[in-house]
């Protein structure tokens, strides 16, 4: 089973 | 005043066709280097990163850099109205509430005038760092397309592993499960059908197959393209355009629990 992961848990807001 | 002269509108057609199914709405964001546009989808999961350097237009003016936020829909649609060949000029006043587009035919005998609503387009502006990529594979931008919508039959995710000796896409769904293997090309004697496979370090990453296909649709935009992976990043996903700039799309991977 995936989990979709977020971009925010990637790239940080400006 | 911002006023941006392309001599043919096919390009932009192409790059409004590339997300506009992925972006409902963006800032366009003007400055005396070009336009760039940065838009999430709305799952929040893939990311639409275009620049237009100002270099690449006929004709380009900013005074000052300023936000335009459009309808990519609307845009879209203006902007297929166009000749593949006419001029495409878009401008705005510095506090104007609108978009000019005006469309010249190549004879001149034709002058088309649009203006498009902006809009206040309350979108997260990401900061996306500089990443190191394990993986970088380039390869026809067709097959590319091919190969997202064959396994989109089977499966929702699509794990992408790739080693020296080639890069392997692999599906499963209920009826079934798929794999297809690109390897290196020996001797291509016309670059852009070339399968070229760089990697530090051999990785396999899933991802959503649905923004792959997305993705792979904007292949009217280049021969080739490039995907970029890393352990710990999106994937990254580029199109080049020649001296105009780029489109790159970023996807979240899908990880297991």
């Amino acid at each position: 089973v995936c989990r979709q992961i977020q971009l925010k848990q990637y790239f940080g807001q400006e | 005043m911002f006023e941006a002269r392309v001599a043919q509108a096919e390009i932009l057609k192409k790059i409004l066709d590339s997300v506009r199914e992925l972006v409902e709405q963006g800032n366009l964001d003007c400055s005396g280097t070009g336009i760039s546009l940065q838009a999430m989808d709305s799952s929040h999961v893939s990311l639409v990163a275009l620049l237009l350097k100002s270099e690449g237009f006929e004709r380009y003016r900013c005074d000052r850099s300023i936000n335009l936020g459009i309808n990519m829909q609307s845009l879209g649609k203006i902007v297929k109205t166009a000749g593949n060949h006419d001029a495409i000029t878009l401008s705005s006043e510095d506090k104007g509430d609108v978009l000019g587009l005006m469309f010249e035919s190549t004879e001149q005998d034709k002058v088309s005038n649009y203006e498009i609503k902006l809009m206040d387009v309350d979108a997260e502006q990401l900061a996306i760092p500089v990443a190191e990529y394990s993986v970088c594979v380039r390869m026809p931008s067709a097959e590319f397309a091919r190969i997202t919508r064959d396994l989109s039959t089977i499966g929702d995710s699509v794990l992408i592993s790739c080693t020296k000796d080639g890069v392997q896409f692999s599906t499963t769904g209920d009826t079934g499960s798929g794999s297809i293997v690109l390897r290196q090309s020996s001797s291509v004697d016309d670059e852009k059908k070339a399968v070229v496979i760089e990697v530090q370090e051999p990785i396999s990453l899933s991802f959503a197959t649905k923004f792959l296909v997305q993705f792979s649709k904007s292949a009217a935009l280049n021969e080739s393209v490039t995907l970029n992976l890393g352990d710990g990043v999106p994937l990254m996903v580029e199109y080049p355009m020649k001296e105009m700039g780029y489109v790159r799309f970023y996807l979240a991977p899908k990880l297991s629990n």
